[in-house]
């Protein structure tokens, strides 16, 4: 564990508290992809299975947890509660452009031929493009929240601190873990046209709008 | 070295 490594969850957390904070207070999900809500809860679903059969660390286990509870109490709020404020035709990203090619990866290009690792190759595949639909709703949509940037800001940031985790420990400890870098590569390159926007437009006090 | 991998992350 390094401090890479925490600040990368700890961001990652609060990207996940700052979407339930807008949702609840604004009582609305205006602006909000479900389907990326949808595929981060699978993402977390299909990498947390070893939360009962392999302990880590209190640290590890509390944080899966918390993770999973954050993500589907996300989604029960978007196609549950708030259902009424769900923008669902602006959330019209076809989930199966991603989910196929992701599932038949996984099965190509995984570390070994079992199902508890083809499902932790699909989740992490997955979580590299599972943020599109989002993005996707707001070029659609030509603006966003302020408050739904910053969740942006802190969910892109979470996985390229995780990068600089993993440089880290390839100096000191020589892990390497390809698959997941070369996705995490992918998963922060997603946001670096959203980063820009954010630093330049929101950190200066405007709205976040696309030209 | 994805031997040495360990899914201590998140």
């Amino acid at each position: 564990m390094n401090v890479f490594r925490i600040l990368g969850d700890v961001s990652h957390l609060l990207a996940m508290v700052i979407l339930l904070v807008k949702i609840w207070r604004s009582k609305s999900c205006a602006g909000i992809s479900g389907k990326s809500q949808i595929l981060f809860a699978l993402v977390f679903t299909s990498r947390y299975l070893d939360l009962l059969t392999n302990f880590i660390s209190i640290y590890n286990t509390v944080m899966k947890v918390v993770f999973l509870l954050c993500a589907y109490v996300t989604v029960y709020l978007i196609y549950g509660k708030f259902r009424k404020t769900f923008d669902s035709e602006n959330d019209s990203f076809r989930l199966e452009f991603l989910l196929v090619p992701v599932i038949g990866l996984s099965f190509l290009e995984n570390y070994s031929f079992t199902p508890t690792e083809i499902l932790w190759t699909f989740s992490i595949y997955l979580e590299s493009v599972a943020i599109l639909p989002q993005l996707f709703m707001i070029s659609k949509t030509g603006e966003a929240e302020t408050i739904t940037t910053h969740y942006l800001f802190f969910l892109g940031l979470y996985r390229a601190l995780y990068l600089a985790n993993w440089i880290w420990r390839y100096h000191t400890e020589n892990f390497y873990d390809q698959i997941a870098v070369v996705s995490g590569v992918v998963q922060t390159i997603f946001y670096c046209d959203f980063f820009y926007l954010y630093i330049t437009k929101v950190l200066k006090g405007k709205k976040l709008s696309l030209p | 070295q994805h031997l040495l991998r360990t899914k201590d992350e998140l």
